[in-house]
């Protein structure tokens, strides 16, 4: 029975595109079966993985809509157990197309219980915003990871993320965990880094992942060859990162 | 007649708050009258410029649903020329809750309308969507700001934003003009930084602000302190790439 990972936090520009195609590849050459859902209408890990953006193949807007199955969308990546669900920018419109829907929370949960059996792992990268994509996500999820940057205004929006995960699990999705926070692009020669890291770990106690993932531009280079870091460079600190928090999120789920 | 300048883009953490508040600042300290309106639910604007996020106090969201007055929910700042429209979470709500509204997308331009008066600039901080906060922003506006990281992820969300860009001139807003796109968190180290910096001037010749705003740890640190940089470090790197900034946004506006 796989389980269903949302990867989410409405601040911008945290690292959760980077994290989700990068943990996917990790966990898929660990010989798991991946499954990465691009839930964000900016569509960047459907081009992180190299295929482009077209409104006419089938992807995540369709189903939602009811207009395809999930089977039909599925596209196979360089690695043999990643499989992708693309995305494109007509989800942007999908919020407001989906309001009057009953039970609009929950499309996603539905499109993807018939799934968890085929799969070890599906990832869901989540839109920067509470809206109803990433509320989808969390309703359809056993667990979150939420990447966050050593940051001040990052500091600050975790507080309301975390209530929101809260709330979801009272009113939508009892089964819903925190995986862990996932410190991202860590920068160790600045002490405002070390300040946050410390403020996080602490008060957050044991809910922080161990992996701290490093600023390395090759994660940042990956996508521009529509690769996972561990295709483009995979003895760079950040597909070495990577490759650890997979391992860790393994352990942490088996315990 | 002061002139209303959306600071956009759905791309998330590419520097908007950063720009907004730091752009204001200098404006301000440059004797211009300029109000700030935090148009984002995270409220970064409002802690970035040292202010509490409470729901008890008169934010955007009272003003947008017509429960007060923009009058009653300005608040000065430390800078005699900068006054501050805040904001709070329930902004999240808002997208929903006006959704029904006669004219939703143009409640920021009548709110604002009668305050061109008494301002030289009104900026307003998008949040890193598409939604109905950002299209009220460019509907209001005369102007229109993108930040942009010289990044891969970057470059790619530029067509579709500059794409809605286009679509709300014609269908919302006739005055809306893009003053320009501004190269943020510029890392000359870095040759990716370099190649894109160089695609987006040779592609939007002429629309790209001269003025590069650099890679500075002082930006990042100010906000923790609830000040705009120029505040913080005023030598700062950070700081005076937009003192500059506004420099060239004056001279660009009076050609
Ligand atoms: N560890 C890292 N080191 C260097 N660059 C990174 C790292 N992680 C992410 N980046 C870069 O930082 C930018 C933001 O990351 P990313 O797009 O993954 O964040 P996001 O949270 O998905 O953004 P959004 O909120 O827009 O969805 C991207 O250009 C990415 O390539
Ligand atoms: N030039 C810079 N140098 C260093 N750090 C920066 C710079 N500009 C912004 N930052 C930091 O990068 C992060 C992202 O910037 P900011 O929050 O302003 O982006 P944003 O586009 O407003 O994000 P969002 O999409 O969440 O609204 C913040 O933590 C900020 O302090
Ligand atoms: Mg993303
Ligand atoms: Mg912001």
């Amino acid at each position: 029975m796989g389980t269903i990972i949302a990867i989410a936090n409405q601040k911008g520009g945290v690292g959760k595109t980077t994290s989700a195609v990068n943990l996917a590849a990790s966990l898929a050459v660990a010989e798991k079966k991946v499954l990465l859902v691009d839930g964000d209408p900016q569509a960047n890990a459907t081009t992180g993985l190299g295929f482009s953006v077209q409104e006419q193949r089938k992807n995540l807007y369709h189903i939602m809509l009811g207009e395809c199955q999930l089977q039909e969308a599925i596209l196979a990546t360089e690695l043999e157990h990643l499989q992708l669900i693309p995305a494109d920018n007509n989800l942007f419109g999908a919020e407001v197309e989906l309001v009057e829907r009953e039970g609009r929370e929950s499309i996603l949960l539905q499109v993807l219980a018939a799934e968890k059996n085929n799969y070890d792992f599906i990832l869901i990268d989540c839109p920067p915003s509470l809206g109803l994509m990433t509320v989808n996500a969390l309703t359809a999820a056993d667990r979150v990871i939420v990447p966050m940057q050593c940051e001040y205004y990052s500091l600050e929006g975790l507080t309301s993320l975390l209530n929101t995960i809260e709330m979801i699990r009272e009113n939508l999705n009892p089964r819903l965990v925190l995986a862990g926070i996932l410190l991202t692009m860590f920068d160790g020669r600045n002490s405002l880094a070390h300040r946050v890291m410390e403020e996080v770990r602490s008060y957050f106690n044991g809910q922080v992942f161990e992996t701290v993932i490093p600023r390395n531009v090759r994660l940042s280079e990956a996508p521009s060859f529509g690769k996972p870091a561990l295709l483009y460079d995979v003895r760079s600190t950040g597909s070495e990162s990577y490759l650890a928090l997979a391992q860790e999120l393994i352990n942490r789920l088996s315990t």
